[in-house]
């Protein structure tokens, strides 16, 4: 609040340009010294994790779970009929507009530590025959920064939005629309490169640390104790309960993000396995 | 690869590895609370073990780091056919009393980059840029000096970067990622390739970033090449996994980065597979609604 004073006072003032500037400064400085701080007092430790993973739940799963209640109202006819037309939407219609971001465990032992192996579908490469274009790459590297170079030089210190108040038609970083007659791709609709399954291992580090701790009482050596006691172990697989996935198209994931919200033994064990089976809690 | 004339058997498989963090720091036996760096331990509790304990606050020993890469090698190495390895490869600063400097982020870096091109390469061949596993790997914000800050390129780190991942990131590649330490590597030639996002360009925590509106934001920049990459991918028919350390969420992302690279993403779905990253070290999913990034550019 007493930033935001700042800021209204500064407005009015004879130099609102430098007064911005200091403003802009303020803020800079706070949040990057708040940033830091934060940093050095946790470093790797886990902290309110688990209120994160809640809101993920609150803001994106609920989300799609409203639509998907939305869509099965729609369809069992609970809603007024005049705008049937307008809401009813199929599955995949529904599921394009998304993709999937995937966030991954860390070796380091935030929670245990942990890796991914994606499984794909090869079926058909063989028979995937597309011919390669003309232009080698070399040469398209160097057009490319040939189009970088211009687009840099060509009005540098214009701002897109700031001085034209709506959009240009030269802002290169927004992409043309898909052109209709291009299919959906591997993350859409099961073909060659879809991912099919994962298997998330784990090392359990409590476990390991007692079983290295055992065998030098034992009388083994450091080394051959750590070789004996150290390994990783599947945590869990796509295709495993209680929320086995047939497939890792992006309709499965959005069916899986529904389900969690309404399914609070599903949303447990997928807080568990986003801990990485440490048990962890806030 | 019709470039090699060389046939390479494919499984399917591919491996995703994500934030080592190793500290060469890291001591066994030290107090937990001192980041386990120095001192006795109180209690059994604050006993640093030798591969660490989960949830306890510090960095990954240098042995986690190697038994990690010892057990991938006799359990995993021959059965995958590339990796997508997204960042942070150095402690956190989070120890008053021994600093990091940007020595040590590069230097373990370095060891880390040697240790995965052993790990993966072909041992067979002359040429080290040969791999039985690809290795893909992407920028973390640990992974630059001072934290979290990285400019557009050409400077000091883009080269040594470039030095350190020079098996990885193909040559001819190189003087565009001195602008944007990102690259794309084609993990089965001509049928599909890995891109390696620079996300930190994106990412709000840099103080260099404010928004993908100006063309003199690196974000704006790195937008440019990531639309021109995938527009040459989809007129080639290649398929592509996105990757890249700071998840593309808009809780990282600067708010025009964010809903600009969802709309790439959304608009490139006949090409795109998926998106990895890292960083945030709990493992889950995110949907990105590229419908909604359109609605809020427009209305922006």
């Amino acid at each position: 609040e007493q930033l935001n004073g700042a800021s209204l006072y500064k407005s009015y003032s004879d130099n609102e340009a430098d007064a911005e500037v200091a403003d802009d400064d303020d803020d800079f400085f706070l949040d990057h010294a708040m940033c830091a701080s934060e940093t050095h007092l946790l470093g790797a430790k886990p902290v309110q994790k688990e209120s994160y993973m809640n809101s993920v739940k609150n803001v994106f799963y609920q989300k799609i779970f409203d639509k998907f209640e939305d869509q099965e109202a729609y369809q069992t006819g609970k809603r007024k009929r005049k705008n049937l037309r307008k809401k009813r939407k199929s599955m995949e219609k529904l599921c394009e507009r998304y993709s999937i971001v995937q966030i991954a465990g860390s070796v380091i032992p935030t929670f245990n530590p942990g890796f991914r192996i994606w499984e794909y579908n090869l079926t058909g490469i063989d028979n995937d025959d597309q011919l390669l274009r003309a232009q080698s790459w070399d040469k398209f590297y160097q057009n490319l920064e040939r189009i970088m170079d211009n687009d840099v030089r060509i009005d540098e210190d214009y701002s897109i939005v700031e001085i034209t108040g709506k959009r240009s038609k030269n802002d290169k970083t927004l992409p043309a629309k898909k052109p209709k007659n291009l299919p959906l791709g591997p993350a859409h609709v099961a073909q060659l490169f879809s991912p099919t399954k994962f298997i998330q291992y784990f090392a359990d580090l409590s476990e390991i640390d007692k079983q290295y701790k055992d065998l030098l009482k034992q009388g083994k050596n450091a080394s051959e104790a750590a070789d004996f006691a150290f390994k990783y172990k599947v945590e869990y697989t796509s295709q495993d309960e209680p929320y086995a996935l047939g497939g890792l198209l992006v309709k499965d994931y959005i069916s899986l993000a529904s389900k969690l919200v309404s399914d609070k033994k599903l949303w447990k064990k997928f807080l568990e396995r986003a801990f990485i089976s440490s048990g962890y809690k806030d | 690869d019709s470039q090699t004339g060389k046939e390479k058997k494919l499984h399917g498989r591919f491996l995703h590895i994500t934030d080592i963090h190793p500290d060469s720091h890291y001591r066994e036996g030290s107090s937990i609370d001192k980041q386990c760096h120095r001192d006795k331990p109180e209690d059994k509790k604050d006993r640093a073990p030798r591969f660490g304990r989960a949830c306890a606050g510090c960095d990954g020993s240098v042995d986690l780091m190697d038994y990690t890469l010892k057990w991938i090698k006799e359990n995993v190495r021959d059965e995958i056919d590339f990796v997508i390895w997204t960042g942070d490869n150095v402690r956190h600063d989070n120890d008053r009393q021994i600093p990091r400097t940007e020595f040590e982020i590069l230097d373990m870096n370095e060891v880390l980059a040697q240790k995965m091109h052993s790990l993966f390469c072909d041992h067979e061949s002359n040429n080290p840029r040969d791999f039985d596993a690809m290795v893909v790997p992407s920028l973390g914000n640990n992974d630059v000096f001072p934290h979290n800050l990285f400019a557009m390129g050409p400077t000091l780190q883009t080269r040594e970067y470039y030095r350190i991942w020079n098996t990885f990131v193909p040559q001819e590649q190189q003087r565009i990622f001195d602008r944007s330490a990102s690259f794309v590597t084609e993990v089965i030639p001509g049928k599909l390739a890995v891109i390696s996002i620079n996300t930190l360009f994106l990412f709000k925590s840099n103080p260099l970033v404010d928004n993908c509106d100006s063309k003199k934001q690196p974000g704006y920049q790195l937008l440019v090449w990531l639309g021109n990459i995938l527009q040459e991918m989809r007129e080639r028919g290649i398929k592509v996994w996105l990757s890249g350390h700071v998840p593309a969420i808009p809780k990282n992302y600067a708010d025009s980065c964010y809903d600009k690279f969802t709309l790439w993403t959304y608009e490139y779905r006949d090409i795109i597979i998926g998106s990895l990253y890292g960083h945030m070290n709990m493992d889950h999913f995110i949907p990105a609604d590229g419908k909604k990034s359109w609605k809020i550019i427009n209305e922006r």
